[in-house]
């Protein structure tokens, strides 16, 4: 799950906007 | 004791719900009815106006353009210039439909601070967490789409622009059928009358959900959504004294969402297979594997 969910994992475990990515 | 707990609840989710969202229900309508001192929205209702809302509230109306493939989080592509007329309406088009992904990109971001400040969401397990954004993102955005919503048009860049329903109507398909199933669900869903505060806890019940298929610990999340499900009974019992269907009125929305939601993933996949267009990672990650 964690693999195919990257920037979700990412934006659960910081605040990084996937917009700024 | 419990009344007291329930309370807490509500306060707690509220007030992560008027923290993290840009836009809300009393804001949009503020807007929406004028009574604003805020400058008027820019009504988009043809291309020419919506060129214009492109070039005046472009701040807010991001439209970037996406990679396929899943490493490539940013790569941009660049449209060919094109002199005919059709191929910028279907450029414009493609833009639009960037606009709205950039929207739900922000919308997602929302949710998951809001997810992150409901009480016990992140004592979940991490891909339990996953699960019920993956599931629950799209239900909390059209809920909340609705109040940017009336009959005639939705409120868009952060209430700067208002797009009118016949123009999304007028785009050619499948863009043009991919809005007006969302404004006869805010129709109805508008006409139970609900506040920020009731919208809050809905929220929290649509991504707290004990039934996403791949939970690890569906108990931990049952009894997760049971202790919001029961303060939203609460609070509606309290906040609409005068409707007490108002409950199990709300709760049939949910079939309603999850139905809306099944059609909107069709039509993506649609778009994606059919036009020259792509999908910004994070929707691509929640849409893959989803029904």
């Amino acid at each position: 799950l964690k693999e195919k969910h990257k920037i979700l994992h990412q934006l659960l475990q910081n605040s990084t906007s996937p917009v700024d990515l | 004791p419990m009344e007291a707990d329930h309370k807490i609840l509500v306060k707690q989710i509220h007030e992560a719900y008027m923290k993290n969202f840009n836009m809300n229900k009393a804001k949009a309508r503020l807007i929406l009815t004028g009574k604003t001192s805020t400058p008027q929205p820019l009504i988009i209702h043809d291309m020419e106006t919506f060129q214009l809302a492109e070039r005046t509230l472009a701040v807010h109306m991001v439209s970037g353009d996406y990679a396929e493939s899943d490493g490539g989080v940013g790569d941009r592509q660049v449209f060919p210039a094109v002199a005919c007329e059709e191929l910028e309406q279907r450029e414009a088009e493609a833009r639009l439909f960037h606009c709205c992904q950039s929207t739900s990109v922000e919308t997602v971001t929302e949710l998951t601070e809001f997810a992150k400040a409901v009480p016990g969401f992140q004592s979940l397990d991490l891909n339990d967490q996953v699960t019920l954004l993956k599931y629950g993102v799209y239900e909390a955005l059209f809920t909340l789409l609705a109040s940017c919503m009336n009959k005639d048009g939705l409120l868009v860049a952060r209430g700067g622009g208002f797009i009118t329903r016949e123009f999304l109507k007028s785009l050619r398909r499948p863009f043009g059928d991919m809005m007006e199933p969302k404004f006869q669900f805010a129709t109805r869903f508008n006409a139970l009358e609900l506040d920020d505060s009731d919208l809050a806890l809905f929220v929290a019940a649509i991504i707290c959900c004990g039934d996403r298929p791949g939970l690890v610990d569906v108990s931990l999340v049952e009894q997760l959504q049971e202790s919001i499900v029961q303060a939203l009974r609460l609070h509606l019992l309290a906040n609409h004294p005068d409707d007490t269907f108002l409950f199990p009125r709300l709760l049939q929305k949910l079939a309603d969402l999850r139905e809306l939601v099944t059609e909107h993933a069709q039509l993506v996949q649609e778009i994606k297979t059919n036009e020259d267009t792509s999908l910004h990672p994070l929707l691509q990650e929640i849409y893959r594997d989803m029904y």
